[in-house]
């Protein structure tokens, strides 16, 4: 039984696809197999690995019935594949709702792989629109990344009640696996307020691990690799290792 | 004729929140009589100058056929109105499609207060969907934050296409003001080489002031005060001021 884990959070810019890109390619470095799925129309997670998206070929087909296998790519990491996305993805958030399984056509797609990777981590947009429910839906963890910053406070209890709706209507088996601190500049005040303020409600929820803010973590999609490859002894590299690490031990 | 920019990006976390609430403050300090409408279900732009956001009395109602001007309340910035946004406005992207006049829903809701604003400021969630397509067909101008960074790079091709889709079907005044440049960190490579590639790609369409990152802009939400109430002399306000000027002369 593969661990799907769902990278979400509604609002925009907080470290999704950061997160998603280096934690699937420090668990393959760890000797996993792992896939990862970019199901943000803006195929950022494809472009971070140096790929381009190509039409006919990416999750947006995946939606439409072309079986996951057929469109899975080595991503340049060894032991992590990726299921690109497309900007054709934008127009499943209109599509899907008109069909009756809407919710699960990512579960039901990536079922047929369930053998094959023990990890599957899936990459969402910033919204909690079609997209990020069949993540949420398909997933049976969850990985929140907080963005260090006064507005990314502001939608954690939205999103965490949209979790509870879908644990209770479509997939009891949705688990939070954690709050990820992310950008956090520890010479700011600002981040240290939101980060006390954000374990002081969410205790034990919150990951140990927090990544710093690192240009080394915006540079490395420029030359499409994740930081393990770019910058391996980056501050932002050890920490991305260590909350591999903590994602496996939490289970 | 009231000119209403649209603040618009699908990429997440690149500063329309930000620069919708210090333009919007900015033209209002200069003596003009501005309105500020928050069409992202986060309601950032709402929390940001210090308000809450209220069911029944947000720009999910006036969606929904309340008049505008019933629930526009003072932002606390003299000369500046808010229609402050609530978390329901999520549930838009389903409900309109089904509505006839979908897209001019906020277009014939800006119609009614034309008369008495000339600048309207609508900042939108990261995505191209019903609440982004209702602000394009509303604006007669759009305003683009572009974060130095590389993933906001990626989506600019996408968005300037959805923009000339909109522009020949749905509303023929719609031009680009301009790009902005946000998080401009002079200190790194990245940021000079984006802001130097979307120079080049972008010329005179991108505005000359350029927004520095700097922590005094991330810090003033959290007090519910733009930048040039809550630190004016800063190097984000001198920015902001600078915009605001070079937005008013681009007409
Ligand atoms: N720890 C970090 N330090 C510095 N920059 C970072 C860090 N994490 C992410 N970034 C950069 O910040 C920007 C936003 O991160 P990212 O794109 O991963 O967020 P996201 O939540 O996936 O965004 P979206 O909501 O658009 O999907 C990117 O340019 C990324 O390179
Ligand atoms: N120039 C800047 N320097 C430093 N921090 C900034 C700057 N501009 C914005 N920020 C901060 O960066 C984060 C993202 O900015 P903001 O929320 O305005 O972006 P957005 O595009 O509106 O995000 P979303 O896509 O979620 O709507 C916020 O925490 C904001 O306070
Ligand atoms: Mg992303
Ligand atoms: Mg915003």
């Amino acid at each position: 039984m593969s661990r799907i884990y769902a990278l979400a959070n509604q609002k925009g810019g907080v470290g999704k696809t950061t997160t998603a890109v280096n934690v699937a390619a420090c668990l393959a470095e760890a000797g996993a197999r792992v896939l990862l799925v970019d199901l943000d129309p803006q195929a950022n997670a494809t472009t971070g690995l140096g790929h381009r998206p190509v039409r006919g070929r990416s999750t947006y087909d995946v939606l439409h019935g072309v079986p996951l296998a057929d469109i899975v790519i080595p991503s340049g990491v060894p032991g992590l594949d990726l299921a690109p996305s497309h900007p054709d993805l934008a127009a499943a958030a209109v599509e899907l709702p008109d069909r009756e399984d809407r919710e699960q056509v990512l579960g039901n797609a990536l079922a047929e792989v369930d053998d094959q990777y023990p990890f599957v981590i899936v990459d969402c947009p910033p919204a909690l629109g079609m997209l990020t429910v069949n993540a949420l839906a398909a997933a049976n963890r969850l990985i929140v990344p907080v963005q260090c910053e006064y507005y990314a406070l502001e939608g954690l209890a939205q999103l965490l009640e949209t979790v509870e709706l879908i644990r209770a209507r479509i997939n009891p088996h949705l688990q939070l696996s954690g709050l990820l601190l992310t950008m956090h500049d520890g010479r700011t005040r600002l981040a240290q307020d939101v980060a006390s303020e954000v374990r002081e409600h969410f205790g034990s929820k919150v990951f140990d691990a927090v990544i710093p803010r690192s240009v080394r973590l915006a540079e490395a999609p420029s030359h499409g690799r994740p930081i393990s490859q770019f910058d391996p002894r980056s501050p932002g590299a050890d920490a991305y290792y260590r909350l591999a690490l903590e994602v496996v031990e939490r289970g």
